[in-house]
């Protein structure tokens, strides 16, 4: 049975492509079987990851609309043991249809009983969201077993952190009762700035163990490897994004393990 | 008659918020009476300003339900002729409220109509958009005379402009015929980066004229104003910051006075 993560933080730009594609390609060099689900409109993880699909092709879109399997949209990446559920622009018009198709209860569900399928497969999937809290994200929360919640070093970010946790409480409370908190990531992080380090004191100060020891720091070649369509740690391996994100890939399966 | 211009890009993170604030400042210093909607459920216009609302009080969202008159819920801010028609987080229940109670073409103009009454008490009224093109975005899209789109110059928000000219194309030949670009401005650049200078090259080489010449680098003291409550310009006066946000509101200016 595979463990489901939602990936998720209203703020944008906060770096949640980012750590999806990047988690998930260090969790695959580390021997897990991984499944990247791009629930965003935007699908920076497809992009990302060089993948762009056409119109009327299979995506994420066409499985939660019954009009192909899941077999059929799931695509491998450059990472062996990394697959991409991709998704296309088309994915915009899923939450009009859910409210307009379905009752509040249904319309949360849609995504956690289409990945019951898939979690024989693989051992971890991970669910890259948009910045919303809106139905997309509401359907991720309610299939996820835990959520990762990225945020940027600024201001804004560490404000909206608040309302996040409670609609991940709301979510515990009701829709999600195993719901658990996979993590905080501080990402984009600069010790030259005494911004990044009040935001960083801040958030460990509030949130304690919940944040990951593992930062991310804001370094230049992460920002290039999705021109490249490939994950930072293929891209640049010696880079300091790299190193960071195979930090936080051990980081977490320890966190799991216990070992 | 107020102009009316929307700030868009579905990309999170791209300086829209930022970009909101400090040009209405450095227009309203200019002389112009300006008002900044805050049209996003993360509600970072206010907060950026340092206001932050009780819930049950006057907001964009009890205007445009009706439970309180516009005049009611704009505030003043720091800079004189510079108001806010602040949000709250219950402004996440709109667009679901409006898809459950009106058919398309009403869902989509219900902010148009709400600021016609402010029309003719400011030269420039702002919106600053959520990070999606859900139906908040598409109703400023339909009020709007404008829009004016912040581009990061990275890789993902520059891959993004397709769509969203196409959205601003199909509000165009439908909802609102008279929306206009009001221009693309490129935002923390950063010289030392080839990432920064390729997509800034990039998005000129395709968009031509419609990029502003003024760009606005990354600058810490933007990052750091929010968490003070005021614009760059009252925060950090000789940041390069807030000089690239008064060249910016001159560069606006003269596009529209022909000056
Ligand atoms: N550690 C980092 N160092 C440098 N650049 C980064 C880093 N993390 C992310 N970026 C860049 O910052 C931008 C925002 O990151 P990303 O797109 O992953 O955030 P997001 O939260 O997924 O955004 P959205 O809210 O639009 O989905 C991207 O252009 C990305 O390449
Ligand atoms: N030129 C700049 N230099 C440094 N930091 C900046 C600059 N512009 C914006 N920022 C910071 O980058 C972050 C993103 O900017 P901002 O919140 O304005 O973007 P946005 O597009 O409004 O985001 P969202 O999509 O969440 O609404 C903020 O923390 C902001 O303080
Ligand atoms: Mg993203
Ligand atoms: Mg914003």
């Amino acid at each position: 049975m595979a463990k489901i993560t939602a990936i998720a933080n209203q703020k944008g730009g906060v770096g949640k492509t980012t750590t999806a594609i990047n988690l998930c390609a260090c969790l695959a060099l580390a021997g897990q079987r991984v499944l990247l689900v791009d629930l965003d409109p935007q699908a920076n993880s497809s992009s990302g990851l060089g993948i762009f699909l056409e119109p009327e092709t299979p995506s994420l879109y066409r499985v939660i609309t019954g009009q192909c399997s899941l077999k059929e949209a799931v695509m491998e990446t450059e990472v062996g043991k990394m697959h991409l559920l991709p998704s296309h622009q088309d994915l915009a018009a899923l939450e009009v249809e859910l409210v307009e198709g379905l009752p509040p209860p249904e319309r949360s569900g849609q995504l956690k009983g289409m990945l019951e399928e898939a979690s024989k497969d693989y051992d971890w999937i991970f669910i890259d969201c948009p910045p919303s809290l809106g139905l997309l994200t509401i359907n991720a929360l309610t299939a996820a077993n835990s959520v990762l919640i990225p945020v940027q070093t600024e201001y804004f970010a560490m404000e909206g952190l608040g309302r996040l946790m409670n609609t991940i409480n709301m979510i515990k409370d009701g829709l999600n009762p195993g719901l658990e908190h996979e993590g905080i990531v501080l990402t984009m992080t600069d010790d030259r700035t005494n911004l990044s380090k009040m935001v960083s004191d801040e958030v460990r100060s509030h949130l304690g163990n919940l944040v990951f020891e593992t930062t991310i720091p804001r370094n230049v070649r992460i920002g290039e490897s999705p021109s490249h369509g490939r994950p930072v740690v293929l891209y640049s391996i010696a880079s300091r994004g790299a190193l960071g994100y195979v930090a936080l890939a051990e980081e977490l399966l320890k966190r799991n393990d216990g070992g």
